[in-house]
């Protein structure tokens, strides 16, 4: 049974993205057959993969709203076995065109469930990872994400402010365990950004890890120009800069991800 | 008449809230009479301001909601002229509970004329300024503080993706134009995060002074360790290290948009 993950946080410009894109890359770049689904109206997973605007015609708005199914959505990215559901700005109007429908917070899990059942019948090669890139808020496009994944890793910012909304996000995680999701769980907490100059960094690490402990990935994402620089190129940095200390670490953070998987 | 700001992007992590907190501190500093209203359940300007949950108690959802007045809401912080209106996670609730309302997109404009109008009436010492900080999305609450605003400041950091966001966001800044609220304009782009070592830093810089030209203000924030270090001590940069390069470039920022403010 493929593996839906999640990444989230409602504070913004923590590296959800930059880790969705990276991840998706490094554990298709080891075989699996991955599909990243973009849920942020911004569009910053489609564009760091190079789908530009023109090529967004059917996205994941469509696939929200009943009008297309995921594998009339999916294109390929030039990065062999990692496919994407792209976003456009038509999610800005989900919530609302939606907000007298019961089954509104499950629209992408019976999405995903008839398109993995899809490829079951007609024996096509199924994916074994879905990796849902969220926008920065608690809103109906991110719990949908919440309710059709198992496990949600939550990119935290190596800052004061970004520790003070983790209390938010492991709450919001509670709720849809004991509501509409009770088999998501926390895969891991990701430090992104962590500037070695930087006393707060380090600090941030070590008052994280002694709260969160093993949830935390021993693996910490530095701030790296080079990550930064990738999307300008339409590329991951895996693909970008391979030997960059970004890559490094998400080439590190992705076999620590599939060692954590060994236990789900 | 007093002046109503609104710092706004539905990127996130851009520094609308750093911007918030130093420019109303910069301008309080001056000698004007400043309101922060934070309008983000995350509450990070409450934070950076040093006010702690428990003091909480009333805040701008209750303002929203018409269960409390500004003037029963709003409290002092330690810097002289600098009055807040904190807000809870409560605010994840409005948009769901106002969804019958007609008003809804009014209720900040409503309630601010109504203080406003009660201070002239009470003959008390009337604010100046009005700033309002921004949830990281194009949603009710960020919509009410575009309604409630005369002119909107739109940090933006030196960054890839945050520069693709700079479009949607003119958008959202002329739909409410010709609809809700047709006396906004747009006071200037603030470009924040600057990093010299870091050639894509100079490189935004450039396209966007080539976009918007004289819209982008002069002074360009830096990255500075010492800003992300200030809310960890509940205080605005410009209190914490009045001497870092980081507190200069808010002080030079607010002599800028004081004089913008002449031409307005
Ligand atoms: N480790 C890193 N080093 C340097 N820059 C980074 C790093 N990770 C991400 N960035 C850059 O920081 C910015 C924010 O990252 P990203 O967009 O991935 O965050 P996000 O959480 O997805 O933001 P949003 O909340 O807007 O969705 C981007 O411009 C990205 O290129
Ligand atoms: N010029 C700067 N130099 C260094 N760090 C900064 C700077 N400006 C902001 N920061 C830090 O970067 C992070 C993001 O800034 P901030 O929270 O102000 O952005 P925001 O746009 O309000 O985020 P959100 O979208 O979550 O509301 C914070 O941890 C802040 O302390
Ligand atoms: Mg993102
Ligand atoms: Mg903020």
């Amino acid at each position: 049974k493929p593996r839906i993950l999640v990444v989230a946080n409602q504070k913004g410009g923590v590296g959800k993205t930059t880790t969705a894109i990276n991840l998706g890359t490094a554990l298709a770049a080891i075989g699996e057959r991955v599909m990243l689904i973009d849920l942020d109206p911004q569009g910053n997973a489609s564009t760091g993969l190079g789908i530009d605007y023109a090529s967004r015609q059917h996205s994941s708005y469509d696939v929200l709203v009943g009008n297309a199914l995921i594998q009339n959505v999916a294109q390929n990215t030039y990065v062999p076995h990692l496919s994407i559901v792209p976003s456009t700005l038509d999610l800005l109007g989900f919530e609302t065109e939606t907000a007298s429908e019961k089954d509104r917070v499950f629209r992408l899990r019976h999405a995903l469930n008839n398109f993995i059942s899809a490829c079951e019948y007609e024996q096509e090669p199924s994916y074994t990872y879905f990796i849902l890139d969220c926008p920065p808020a608690v809103n109906l496009l991110t719990m949908n994400a919440m309710v059709a994944a198992q496990a949600i890793l939550v990119p935290l910012q190596c800052e004061f402010l970004a520790m003070e909304g983790l209390g938010q996000m492991l709450r919001t995680i509670e709720e849809v365990q004991s509501g509409p999701n009770p088999e998501l769980q926390l895969h891991g907490i990701i430090l992104t950004m962590y500037d070695s100059r930087n006393k707060l960094s380090s600090q941030v690490v070590e008052d994280v890890r002694d709260v969160m402990g093993k949830r935390v990935y021993k693996t910490v994402i530095p701030r790296n120009v080079r990550i930064s620089e990738a999307p300008s190129h339409g590329k991951p940095v895996l693909l970008y800069d391979y030997k960059c200390l970004g890559s490094q670490a998400y080439l590190q953070l992705a076999s620590e991800v599939i060692q954590r998987e060994k236990s789900f």
